[in-house]
Order: structure tokens, then C-alpha cells, then sequence
């Protein structure tokens, strides 16, 4: 139960809540525009993929749906030995992107590609 | 206010995975011959597109296209002149040749307008299977009801023959003029039936097959 293991540690009191350096979700929109290719891709205009970025947290709440180990690795780096990096941010569910584009031949196709865009991040 | 990027500073092989599997399909590949498509088939695919995906191109969940590939093919004309009369007949050829192998046909649909309004009265339409010579011809009956006026009919046994996949269809647009005849539109052209292939395409957004090392037939 490291939730109150935790609380017997003076610098984990100090981490209450979501700092600003946190993991979490960044966006990084490319338009189609941009690579010149807005003439046969028909939608989306731009292609977020997203990514993760920022501190695993000592405390790595639920949201984060970090794997036990994680947690363990996080206390090893803090309490044990500090060349053990702590665990670090990527992202954790994905989404697909549907894309409608012109064919060579003229034709138009609707494909959806698996994985494309980081939906949320975790900590491992 | 990102400045666009010039296509130069791209590697030559990008490493998002979108954007390779995208290349492979960018005009200056092999291929591009048609200038962009237009008209009521690009106006069906983008209403589809709206059905399926949100403006970040996420698919939406409530979508039920049942695949993760459409492809709608044009149909070429044998040209010639169509009208006879009060008769609109018009023989059409939809090139199939060239389908990805990792692509697999679930379905397949001709969508077309089975009527048309004119100035003074209609147009009514239909399809027939072109089959064999002396084989005589199908009418072709809507499968579906009509959704925003387009009809759709399932020409999917037409297409697959036992394992194989047939290379071509060939149908014949057939409309009569009901009502007077008069003024230049009496010889409007109904908009070309299109073919709809739905597709599962078993390597979505993995790196397209040349990206791999190529693997001899057996």
C-alpha cells in the first residue's frame, strides 16, 4: 500500500497533485499543407500524432496506469539508488487515424491506420 | 505559424510511420496518371468521411463501415455517343487490376442515382451486369434503400469467383427520359455509377510491404 508508506517520506509530502512539468499529453500538429500534400490528401487537414512528455511523479497516481514495477522502480530511484532512472513517460493508449485521399488512378480511399495518435500517457 | 516545411529538409524515407505509409502513395510514386477526383463521388466519399471520422481525422465511435478501407473506383466509358432517343445507355468498365495483396474484399457496391430530376420531367435509371457475350444481361435491383438519393447495389459475388478476384466489371448505365423532352438539357449525362470496394486490409498503418525485405513468391 505505498499510498501510506509514502506519507513517512518528508519529500513525498511535498509532491501534492499535478505539477506543470508532469507527464502528460503534448500536441504537435503537422498540416498536410505543410508537406505540400494537401492537393490529394482530401482529410484530415493536419495529423496530430501527439506525445508524451514531462516527470514521472514519485507518486504515481491511478490515472497514470502505471504498472506495479513501475511504482517499484520510482521508490528504488528515491530511496536505494539514484543511477536507477526513473520510470519514464510514454504513451500509454493510441487511436487510429482515418485518412481520405485521391489514387493514382483516380479513385478515392478512405483508409484507417491503426495507432497513429497518442490518446494518453503512462509512466513505466 | 509554423512555416511550411520544405519537402527537401524531410529525410528521404520520414520516420512517422503516417507519413511513410502516406509516401508510398504521394503523387511522384508510380502511377499517379488522373488529376484530382471530383464531383458527386468525392462529395459521397467526404459525406462518408464526416459519418466516420472527427476533424482531428479520429474515427468515431458510432461509425459502422464494418472495415478499415473503402475504395471507390471509377468507372471508364466505352465512349460513343449515349443518347438514343428518350434511351441513355452507356457501357461502363471498372478496372479492378492492381488491388494490394494485404487488402481482402468483404464487400462490394455500384452506388448510382436511380433518378433525376430535369427540367421538364425525369430521368429514371438502371444497371445491368455486362456478363459473358452470349450470357443474357442482369438487371441489377438496389440492395439497399436509397440513402440521400444514391441507390446501392451488391455486386459482390460478380467480383469474387470462387478464391480468385475478378480483374474488371463491366455494367451498362441504362436510363429513359420520362416526360417532354425540351430544352438543352434533354441530353444531360446522369452523373457515372461508382464502385465501392470495402477492404480489410490486414496491414493498416504498418510500414508498407516494400519497407520489408522482399520475400520471394513460393
Amino acid at each position: 500500500d505505498t499510498g501510506t508508506l509514502a506519507h513517512d517520506l518528508p519529500n513525498y509530502l511535498r509532491e501534492q497533485g499535478r505539477e506543470k512539468s508532469d507527464c502528460s499529453l503534448r500536441p504537435f500538429p503537422v498540416s498536410f499543407a505543410q508537406l505540400g500534400w494537401d492537393h490529394w490528401i482530401i482529410a484530415p487537414h493536419r495529423y496530430n500524432p501527439r506525445y508524451c512528455k514531462g516527470t514521472c511523479p514519485h507518486l504515481l497516481r491511478h490515472d497514470y496506469h502505471a504498472p506495479n514495477h513501475a511504482v517499484v522502480q520510482s521508490f528504488v530511484h528515491q530511496l536505494v539508488d539514484a543511477s536507477v532512472p526513473r520510470p519514464s513517460c510514454v504513451p500509454y493508449r493510441y487511436s487510429p487515424i482515418s485518412v481520405l485521399m485521391i489514387e493514382p488512378n483516380g479513385g478515392i480511399l478512405y483508409k484507417e491506420y491503426e495507432n497513429m495518435i497518442a490518446e494518453s500517457c503512462t509512466c513505466r | 505559424n509554423q512555416s511550411p516545411l520544405p519537402l527537401g529538409s524531410l529525410p528521404a524515407v520520414p520516420t512517422l510511420p503516417l507519413l511513410q505509409a502516406l509516401q508510398t502513395r504521394a503523387p511522384g510514386s508510380p502511377g499517379w496518371q488522373v488529376g484530382p477526383a471530383s464531383g458527386q463521388p468525392l462529395r459521397y466519399m467526404l459525406n462518408l468521411y464526416r459519418r466516420a471520422a472527427d476533424r482531428e481525422g479520429r474515427p468515431r465511435r458510432s461509425r459502422s463501415l464494418g472495415t478499415n478501407t473503402i475504395r471507390l473506383v471509377q468507372a471508364s466509358s466505352h465512349g460513343g455517343q449515349p443518347w438514343a432517343g428518350r434511351w441513355y445507355l452507356q457501357a461502363l468498365t471498372y478496372h479492378l487490376e492492381g488491388q494490394p495483396e494485404a487488402e481482402h474484399l468483404l464487400r462490394a457496391t455500384v452506388v448510382y442515382l436511380p433518378s433525376l430530376s430535369l427540367a421538364h420531367g425525369r430521368l429514371l435509371c438502371a444497371l445491368e451486369l455486362v456478363a459473358a457475350s452470349e450470357a443474357p444481361r442482369v438487371l441489377l435491383s438496389p440492395t439497399a434503400r436509397p440513402r440521400h438519393g444514391w441507390a446501392e447495389v451488391d455486386v459482390t459475388p460478380y467480383l469474387v469467383l470462387g478464391n480468385s478476384s475478378m480483374e474488371s466489371l463491366a455494367l451498362r448505365h441504362v436510363c429513359v427520359r420520362a416526360g417532354r423532352a425540351a430544352g438543352h438539357n434533354a441530353l444531360v449525362a446522369p452523373s457515372r455509377p461508382f464502385l465501392l470496394l470495402y477492404l480489410n486490409d490486414t496491414q493498416a498503418g504498418l510500414a508498407p510491404p516494400a519497407a520489408e525485405p522482399h520475400r520471394h513468391r513460393r
